[in-house]
């Protein structure tokens, strides 16, 4: 979409990806010297056994707590971007509706060891084997595979919290009120995007890179919407009084 | 959309912690 966005100065960019960063490292539930500490140690064969031997509604209880844990995160975030607070608040809840989870599968990179194909999980780094009892291993799978092909982007910290706030400021999300001005605030962040990246000379690629990035996200969303409502359908009872109330009303 | 979000809307009002 070629059309003109809002001219904005580089200055004035660079001083939208400093706020952007900084709320980001504020946020990031994980600062990245305390994964370095924990020397990226993964789960012992026992303790992999044990999450695979779990009853398949604890994993998932398991999961969904720690997808609400990170949501919080995200919403701190997005609290703390500029224009968003401003937005009126049906669009704050459908835009962290729609894009808190994209947000939390782009961060998941910043947790991930490539080489060993593992994620920080519970305290320690978790091959996708640790998630067997949830039931859902071609989703898993493929969560595993877009951590994998983010990592290999080799993002740096502000060029990370420049796209997740571009995923959150999502203009084309349903049921938006005021769109125009959730696209202003989004083709502004795109602007920064392309600034933190040429800055980081980044190749001309990148921004591309990053924009096909997002129809990956919005299919792994889908499908573990998809993959909760198959999972209600067996356990009611279990979403119903055990799983988070925010990661229902966000999910259910 | 809000009454059917009642935590995410009261976690957008609280201050920024």
């Amino acid at each position: 979409d070629g059309d003109m966005s809002p001219s904005v100065s580089t200055a004035e960019l660079d001083h939208l990806v400093q706020t952007i960063s900084k709320s980001h490292l504020e946020t990031c539930q994980y600062l990245t010297e305390e994964l370095q500490q924990t020397s990226w140690q993964s789960f012992l064969q026992a303790e992999v056994e044990s999450y695979q031997s779990k009853p398949r509604e604890l994993m998932w209880q398991l999961c969904a707590v720690k997808i609400t844990e990170a949501v919080q995160y995200v919403v701190e975030f997005a609290k703390r971007i500029d224009g968003f607070m401003e937005l009126c608040q049906n669009d704050q809840i459908v835009l962290l509706k729609a894009g808190s989870l994209e947000v939390i599968l782009v961060r998941m990179c910043r947790l991930f060891d490539s080489q060993n194909n593992s994620v920080y999980f519970d305290g320690k780094f978790a091959g996708p084997d640790v998630f067997r009892a949830l039931g859902c291993d071609d989703l898993i799978t493929s969560v595993f595979d877009f951590a994998n092909s983010m990592c290999s982007l080799r993002l740096s910290e502000d060029e990370l919290a420049v796209f997740s706030a571009f995923l959150l400021l999502s203009a084309d999300r349903s049921w938006l009120q005021e769109k125009l001005k959730v696209e202003k605030l989004q083709q502004k962040t795109q602007l920064a995007l392309q600034h933190v990246l040429q800055k980081n000379r980044r190749e001309d690629g990148a921004l591309n890179k990053l924009r096909s990035k997002v129809s990956a996200l919005r299919s792994l969303c889908t499908r573990h919407t998809e993959t909760l409502s198959a999972f209600r359908a067996v356990h009611p009872d279990v979403v119903r009084t055990h799983f988070p109330p925010l990661y229902k009303e966000l999910f259910g | 959309l809000k009454d059917k979000h009642k935590i995410l809307h009261q976690l957008l009002q609280n201050s920024t912690s």
